[in-house]
């Protein structure tokens, strides 16, 4: 009598699990924009075995967006998942990964991020202030005069703006708008920018040093501004984990 | 005379009750949530 089939792999299966935190590790490896992603649920799996220890594996996840920027050093497990009120971000994605002989490597992955309802926040949290789209002329204005008062202020090197993070605007009771960007050091001083900024480039890949900066506008009923910026330091690239990347087929939205 | 009972009533009696307090396992997918739902 034929063996039974093996039962089907549950969503919370130790294996399932390992797939899954491969899958992440792999996305967020493969990112470049915005921040890190976790793993909130393993929405479906599906294996299809292709001979002895040969498995395809299909996954469906649901990810959250963590405070931590895709840059930065932070390990994963030390990233804070961004909370309901502070509108959250989510990421649905499907991945493809083969499983030869124990090692896992992705054949392709896909991923959608939105941002929550903003009818979802205000119900929990009417206060709270939600997320502004990134080219919002307040957005841009804030984020200009954010990094010109680093700059002007910092006896370290003269920071260029990678790309911006996010942003919120409040309206009541204060205007207030919140913005995080991510920065680069470039090869200037803050002094030397003063007068040639356009020679001040960014600094070259083995001596990259990236950062990120949080500032606050405020615009009623006082005026008010307070930045925040940390660089990382150089961080040596860490090369894929020995295993192959094929047809990334991977973007985000 | 012999008369063939409808299947469902078969099906009815022999259906083998479940033991008082079975929980039937919960379905494989989707899993359990992290942090919370969106």
């Amino acid at each position: 009598v034929p063996a039974a089939p093996p039962a089907p792999l549950g969503c919370d299966d130790p294996e399932s699990e390992a797939a899954a935190e491969f899958s992440v590790n792999y996305i967020n490896s493969r990112s470049h924009h915005g921040y890190k992603f976790t793993l909130n649920r393993i929405e479906n799996i599906r294996k299809i075995s292709q001979g002895p220890n040969n498995d395809i594996v299909f996954l469906e996840l649901d990810l959250l967006e963590t405070t931590c920027p895709i840059l930065s050093p932070t390990p994963l497990e030390n990233c804070t998942v961004r909370s309901f009120a502070q509108h959250a971000v989510e990421g649905d994605c499907d991945v493809k990964l083969q499983k030869l002989d124990g090692k896992f490597s992705v054949l392709a992955s896909k991923c959608h991020s939105h941002a929550d309802s903003s009818e979802d926040v205000l119900q929990v949290c009417p206060d709270c202030p939600l997320l502004a789209s990134l080219n919002n002329t307040e957005v841009l204005t804030a984020v200009t005069t954010a990094l010109n008062d680093h700059n002007s202020k910092t006896t370290d090197a003269y920071l260029r703006l990678l790309e911006i993070g996010r942003a919120n605007i409040q309206y009541a009771p204060a205007h207030i708008v919140s913005v995080e960007f991510a920065v680069a050091a470039t090869n200037c001083s803050a002094e030397d920018a003063k007068d040639n900024v356009e020679a001040c480039q960014l600094l070259p890949d083995d001596q990259s040093n990236f950062g990120f900066c949080k500032a606050t506008m405020v615009k009623q009923p006082s005026q008010d501004l307070s930045v925040d910026c940390l660089l990382y330091g150089h961080q040596v690239p860490t090369s894929d984990p020995g295993v192959t990347y094929s047809h990334p087929g991977y973007d985000i939205s | 005379s012999v008369a063939k009972r409808a299947v469902a009533v078969v099906a009815q009696h022999d259906k083998v009750p479940h033991p008082v307090g079975f929980v039937p396992p919960p379905p494989p997918c989707p899993g359990k949530i992290r942090h919370f739902e969106i």
